[in-house]
């Protein structure tokens, strides 16, 4: 996360790590049920086996486990049958865990949207991961407060791809905060008015960010794919025994 | 691997790790930068020469946006074909050997582009230093030089009729770019071999119309995909399967869509929430004969909801609707699908059917954030 802060124990209990030897955290996910977390699908480019993976949970500091990790592995890989890497659209997946977690004060599920449910432009949500800060990759979990960007305006920074209803443009025309390598498939979420904090993106591309190119980044439009989410993990559950 | 691009073992995503074996790493690759991918030669071999050390790191860095856009302003007939030589350097297949571009072709571009650069405040890349590229047939080395067959746009751009290359995002989005404002003709979708929605206008693949996923705003995409007969029900993947089968507990369409959403909750009218199930497509309630709190539950966890936090006995009326109950060994039936537990009623002895509420998933809260007293 470029220009954002340290964050502290518990304050994302949703955010996971997305761990493949020998690297370790490859990418951010979202715990969004007790066997269930969601990611992007280009995480698994070149490393498409469920059994390669783990996912980490309940912890702010990559280098120091805490009394409240939990560490799952991977059972199910499911990735948007429309995910295409060319132009990284339908940037999604589901995975599922070996078993559930124990919901803890560390260790809880984010609200995912209704289908109708979209932001508004120029709301204020938060990205949260162990990416890249734009000079170096942190230990400790950082979060950052961007402001949701319209598609049309999110186009005309990015002449060469096109912004799809799939994706969500955050952060500002300085690029003072955004996401970067790393926080991909990590959550973008925003407070709702009752209090509970609803899951609105995935980390999934922009522009270079530490470079010149400087703009918004650009997140997987959960709201458009929650219907498809909330199917896969039916079949999953019920229909495949 | 050292100083050569990496084999499929290291994969577009991480550096070489340290531990990996030298593989003889100096071969071609095939072109796969959607950029690059008219040129008069098809493969390559990384890193290239602006330091990227793979074509996923090439595509999404700052020259592959740069040039794109830097073509649009005409400054010179043969800079895509140079982006390219930097870009994806040839790879000659027989010898291994990478071929650079000529100096000559480097300091045209650079002669003729640069200025624009510096209009709008932007420097020629900095890896492009053209003293590093070899004379035109200096003692017999190889280098590229545009021949008059080399498409001056790439397949990311729309050729104007004048010529000129405009970004295909632009091609038909409602602005004219080309300096003949031929990108906003024949913007109809037909013209474009393109399927249009009928209430929006929009353009879609035709790859795409009637694959599962509606992509027009009414879905209409999605309609008149198969044609089934009157005792069948059409699958989300437009399979046929017959009514009958529809919510039965087993899967018959090859997607299951037979199987989906086959449990809801119904409002009435004093706003009592009766147990749904859609067996043959057709609203059933559910008699409460022999019913369970596990079964509660499994019907609100079907549903993605959180746990049951009501099951009522409701009378059921004269002119009720159809009605399904538990089959009388539903406990030892394995599966795990509530609707797969019922049978159709004979007779419902308690003459009662189920009501449920449930809860809502608990999520989004985070109690170890609470702000704590000092």
């Amino acid at each position: 996360i470029l220009g954002g802060r340290t964050s502290r124990p518990g304050r994302w209990p949703w955010q996971c790590s997305l761990q493949s030897e020998p690297s370790g955290h490859i990418c951010g996910c979202v715990l969004i049920a007790k066997r269930w977390v969601l990611t992007v699908a280009h995480c698994f480019e070149g490393r498409e086996s469920a059994a390669v993976w783990k996912v980490v949970l309940g912890i702010n500091n990559l280098d120091h486990p805490s009394a409240f990790m939990q560490t799952r592995l991977v059972k199910t890989i499911i990735l948007h049958p429309r995910y295409s890497r060319a132009v990284v659209d339908y940037d999604i997946s589901i995975v599922e865990l070996n078993e559930d977690i124990n919901a803890t004060s560390y260790v809880r599920p984010v609200c995912l949207p209704s289908p109708e449910q979209w932001l508004e432009a120029d709301t204020y949500c938060y990205i949260t991961g162990w990416g890249h800060t734009g000079s170096k990759m942190p230990f400790k979990l950082q979060e950052g407060e961007v402001r949701i960007i319209s598609l049309e305006q999110c186009q005309s920074y990015f002449d060469m791809k096109t912004i799809s209803s799939r994706m969500i443009c955050a952060g500002y025309e300085a690029g003072t905060v955004d996401s970067c390598m790393g926080d991909s498939g990590g959550p973008l979420v925003c407070e709702r008015p009752a209090g509970q904090w609803t899951l609105f993106g995935l980390t999934s591309w922009g522009s270079v960010c530490f470079s010149k190119v400087l703009g918004p980044g650009v997140y997987s439009n959960v709201s458009y794919f929650v219907e498809w989410i909330q199917r896969q993990i039916y079949i999953q559950t019920f229909l495949l025994d | 691997c050292l100083y050569n691009s990496c084999l499929d073992s290291c994969g577009g995503s991480s550096l070489c790790d340290p531990n990996n074996s030298r593989n003889n790493c100096s071969q071609c690759e095939p072109i796969t930068l959607e950029l690059c991918m008219n040129l008069p030669y098809n493969y390559t071999s990384y890193p290239n020469h602006l330091g990227h050390r793979t074509q996923k790191e090439a595509s999404i860095s700052w020259e592959s946006s740069l040039f794109p856009a830097l073509v649009q302003t005409n400054c010179y007939k043969y800079l895509m074909f140079f982006a390219c030589t930097i870009l994806v350097p040839k790879c000659d297949v027989d010898t291994g050997q990478r071929i650079p571009p000529c100096r000559a072709l480097c300091e045209l571009s650079k002669e003729r582009c640069e200025s624009v650069l510096g209009i709008v405040g932007l420097q020629w890349p900095e890896d492009t230093d053209c003293h590093q590229f070899p004379e035109e047939n200096a003692d017999n080395q190889t280098c590229l030089m545009p021949d008059q067959y080399v498409e001056e746009c790439s397949p990311s751009h729309f050729k104007c009729r004048s010529g000129r290359c405009v970004l295909a995002s632009r091609r038909c989005d409602g602005q004219a770019d080309c300096d003949d404002d031929s990108d906003e003709e024949n913007c109809g979708c037909k013209e474009r071999d393109l399927w249009e929605c009928p209430s929006n206008k929009q353009c879609l693949e035709h790859t795409v119309i009637c694959d599962g996923f509606p992509d027009c705003p009414d879905s209409l995409d999605e309609r008149n995909c198969s044609f089934c007969q009157d005792d069948e029900l059409e699958c989300v993947n437009h399979q046929c399967v017959s009514r009958d089968l529809w919510c039965d507990g087993q899967a018959d369409c090859s997607d299951s869509s037979d199987e989906w959403a086959c449990v809801t909750l119904s409002k009435n009218a004093n706003s009592s929430s009766f147990l749904t199930v859609h067996r043959g497509a057709t609203e059933h309630h559910v008699c409460a004969d022999g019913w369970q709190e596990t079964l509660s539950q499994l019907a609100c966890k079907q549903m993605g909801l959180g746990e049951p936090s009501e099951t009522k006995l409701l009378q059921q009326q004269e002119n009720d609707q159809r009605w399904l109950m538990l089959h009388p060994l539903w406990g030892s039936l394995s599966g795990t699908t509530l609707h797969k537990l019922l049978v159709n009623g004979q007779s419902c002895e308690s003459g009662s059917k189920i009501s449920l509420l449930c809860n809502k998933q608990d999520c989004g809260r985070r109690p170890a954030a609470r702000m704590t007293k000092r």
